[in-house]
């Protein structure tokens, strides 16, 4: 795992709460906003189940720490996207917050119902992007959720070890956290 | 009048237009001079691999574009070949995220 310079992250008080919230007027109107709502919280939850952060979902996007949108090209923030895949998402280093998505990509959820070659899984991207959020940049391991490439139509949103240690020796460990189930799940993966 | 399917439209191949044309570089080694070779600079200088401050990139594949191939290969866990061979090439290709792969100071490996 690897760190952004200065290895910066969140510093509020433990337990910490971290809220997220989604831009009003940059969302995708194929996908229901209840059900990007739900990608977003089973990505966030992914994070919280390993160290002792919460993420709250808030109406106040402003004043919100994680602030959500979907963009296309140019959208200010001098990281403009390019269209159909190439580049599908950026977030910023803490305590930025911002983590913006391609509009341009056909994001789903769902393979079997959206048959496009150049479908990307939202779930797997937005787990990816949170470890940005969280301070995490990319790293080297293929299987982790933090490698820096993502294929259409490929789902990867079990964070690894490799994940899992670094966040950790950012934020601690959620005290409900065992390594030894993911040990287990990483074997019964890498058996199957 | 029947549309075709949504998914019969889309004939873009699965890795980005822009970057399907690095396909052409497949092989390329130091010394090699291709058309399009500037635009693999072009790619690897916004991902953090050649911090040259000129983007005025040419089509040789240099010493500098050698250092950025071998330091890609590490850090995208490839073996290290300091060539563009099969496996450099379609992890280029593939769609990633935005964030410079050099905005980090702190490798950390497992203990």
């Amino acid at each position: 795992f690897v760190y952004f310079n200065g290895k910066p992250r969140w510093l509020h008080t433990t337990p910490m709460t971290l809220t997220y919230a989604f831009s009003p007027d940059n969302m995708i109107d194929y996908m229901s906003i209840s059900e990007i709502r739900s990608v977003f919280k089973r990505a966030f939850s992914r994070w919280a189940s390993v160290i002792p952060v919460n993420f709250t979902e808030t109406e106040n996007y402003l004043s919100a720490n994680i602030r959500i949108g979907f963009y296309r090209g140019d959208h200010g923030d001098g990281e403009p996207f390019d269209g159909v895949l190439g580049v599908l998402a950026h977030a910023f280093s803490p305590e930025n917050g911002r983590l913006h998505l391609d509009a341009a990509e056909t994001w789903t959820v769902d393979f079997n119902s959206v048959k496009s070659k150049v479908a990307v899984d939202l779930e797997s991207v937005a787990t990816h992007e949170i470890g940005h959020v969280l301070g995490l940049a990319h790293t080297s391991v293929k299987e982790a959720v933090m490698y820096p490439s993502l294929s259409p139509r490929t789902k990867k949103v079990d964070l690894k070890i490799d994940d899992v240690e670094g966040v950790q020796a950012l934020y601690g460990s959620n005290p409900n956290f065992k390594f030894s189930s993911l040990l287990e799940s990483e074997n019964s993966s890498n058996h199957a | 009048r029947i549309l075709p399917d949504k998914s019969t439209v889309i004939t873009v191949d699965a890795h980005n237009a822009t970057w399907h044309e690095f396909k052409r570089l497949l092989d390329a080694g130091k010394g090699s001079h291709v058309s399009g070779m500037s635009e693999l600079k072009t790619y690897f200088h916004r991902f953090g691999y050649l911090p040259i401050s000129d983007t005025n990139f040419t089509d040789s594949f240099d010493t500098q574009l050698e250092s950025a191939v071998v330091l890609y290969q590490k850090n995208l866990g490839l073996s290290v070949t300091g060539k563009l061979d099969s496996d450099t090439i379609s992890t280029i290709m593939s769609p990633r995220c935005g964030m410079s792969d050099n905005a980090h100071a702190l490798h950390t490996t497992r203990r």
